[in-house]
């Protein structure tokens, strides 16, 4: 463990404590794309089936309050909230990402096995389950404040997460192509959204595409 | 040999 990964972790807990503190706030849903909600809670299924294998206390604690936190926001999105959400906004075609994803994942993997190829799945899938929130967003062009908080945790998550692996890189000689790779590409989808965090919602005012 | 990246990330 070090600085960039922890700081990393917490980002991405707080990512998802915004944004059920959002749907709880504001009892509503909108804004928030079902789709990439759906597409992250496939990425911890799949990506964890490895649960039951021990690192430490803190990665098995983490990896189930990713599943269980992801499964509960579709519940309250699909059941509880239902009502405030809008289909009719929410139109990016997951089809193509999970069929990409998958394609990609049985051509490029470190071993072909069932777990691995999942697992690779789940890499490649998490770097984009954000395209159809960030879709959604430049279809309505602005956002509630909030929702731009968590999509900025999220995002920095990611970013720190690079720090991370240059870190291990230098001290462990650790190196993962894979993860590499997608964490880039994941990164690089939120920039257009940083930088109209920092000229908009972080001089106070409503996030609002130009 | 070749040995898998160590999954100890999240």
């Amino acid at each position: 463990m070090n600085f960039f990964r922890l700081t990393a972790d917490l980002m991405h807990l707080l990512s998802i404590f915004v944004l059920l503190l959002k749907i709880q706030k504001t009892r509503s849903c909108s804004g928030i794309s079902f789709k990439t909600q759906l597409l992250y809670a496939v990425v911890f299924v799949t990506r964890y089936l490895d649960l039951l294998k021990w690192i430490s206390l803190y990665n098995t604690l983490m990896k189930i309050f990713f599943i269980a936190s992801s499964i509960y926001i579709l519940y309250l999105m699909k059941i509880k909230f239902r009502a405030t959400y809008d289909p009719s906004q929410d139109t990016f075609r997951i089809e193509f990402l999970l069929g990409a994803c998958l394609l990609l994942a049985l051509v490029f993997n470190y071993t072909f096995t069932f777990i691995e190829v999942l697992w690779t799945f789940s890499i490649y899938l998490e770097a984009v389950a954000i395209l159809p929130q960030l879709f959604m967003l430049s279809r309505t062009g602005e956002a509630e404040t909030i929702t731009t908080h968590y999509l900025f945790a999220l995002g920095a998550y990611r970013g720190l997460y690079l720090l991370n692996w240059i870190w291990r890189f230098y001290t462990e000689h650790h190196i993962d192509w894979i993860v590499w790779v997608a964490g880039a590409i994941q990164t690089a989808l939120y920039s257009d959204f940083f930088y109209i965090y920092y000229k908009k919602v972080l001089h106070g005012q409503k996030f609002e595409l130009p | 040999e070749y040995k898998l990246p160590i999954k100890d990330e999240l």
